[in-house]
């Protein structure tokens, strides 16, 4: 039986939001240590990857594996009726028809219980060796978010180039073209503003940015973005979690 | 401006 609580519904609602735009339908995997999601889009370029570890939840426990096949446009829906604030809690059979989802509201004794139906879902698994990566870099999640969308207006691919000591982010469209350059700094004070780059090789390499527009939307996860590159791989776009992660990797474009 | 590229290039299917 899976019984998972979390202390405020907003964590989860801010996970279903950031990914239900990129894939539909996907199994939430629980098992003793948390909650994994591995799904693929339609066309086969972006791969969601989410961990929500158990120290995420207040209470947790999961005797054994539970798969729940979730059509997240309908579990986006359920999940929207809780308060941000309110407990949340998932329950499972250990072969469930149904997820429970029972919302507590802090300030009152109101009790919301819904349950959302639950799909048989064959979905492949893609193997992700750990890489080494060129580049890898960390920067305010809010600031690549702002670049990316800023950018999207004068062109469908955002290019990257990385050295050393300068990132650079470019599009070239028919209107014209743009470009941002950000400089590593350390901020002691505010450390979610330092922008750091670790570097093997430099980087130039170009993604197409209604993806990259589907990524940013879990921006809200995580005051950092980490983004680890090589030339003419996929890329990885990494959110923390307080305990795991919600990751991207998403395939490049090559010249024609 | 370009070719999009697909993850099944670079990740084993399971």
């Amino acid at each position: 039986m899976l019984e998972g609580k979390f202390e405020e519904a907003s964590l989860l609602k801010k996970v279903v939001e950031s990914i239900k735009d990129s894939v539909q339908l996907c199994n939430f995997v629980c098992s003793e240590h948390g909650i994994t999601v591995q799904a693929v889009d339609d066309s086969r370029v972006l791969l969601v990857s989410l961990l929500i570890g158990n120290e995420v939840f207040s209470d947790y426990r999961c005797d054994r594996n539970i798969t729940l096949g979730v059509d997240l446009k309908s579990f986006a829906k359920i999940i929207r009726c809780g308060g941000n604030d309110d407990y949340l809690t998932l329950i499972a059979e250990d072969s469930p028809d149904s997820v429970t989802l029972v919302f507590e509201d802090k300030n009152s004794d109101r009790i919301s219980e819904y349950s959302l139906k639950l799909m048989e879902i064959d979905n492949e698994f893609l193997k992700i060796d750990d890489m080494d990566y060129d580049s890898v870099i960390k920067m305010p999640s809010i600031d690549f978010q702002k670049i990316c969308r800023d950018l999207s207006t004068l062109s469908e691919s955002l290019q990257i180039l990385i050295t050393k000591d300068s990132i650079k982010f470019m599009a070239e469209g028919e209107t014209g073209n743009g470009s941002v350059i950000l400089k590593p700094r350390t901020d002691i004070d505010k450390p979610e503003q330092s922008i750091t780059v670790k570097l093997n090789n430099a980087v130039n390499s170009t993604f197409g940015l209604k993806y990259i527009a589907d990524i940013v939307k879990g921006t809200s996860l995580s005051n950092q973005i980490v983004i680890k590159i090589s030339n003419r791989t996929p890329a990885l776009f990494e959110y923390k979690l307080q305990s795991g992660y919600l990751r991207f990797y998403l395939a490049p474009k090559f010249e024609d | 401006t370009g070719v999009q590229g697909r993850l099944d290039t670079f990740f084993k299917v399971i």
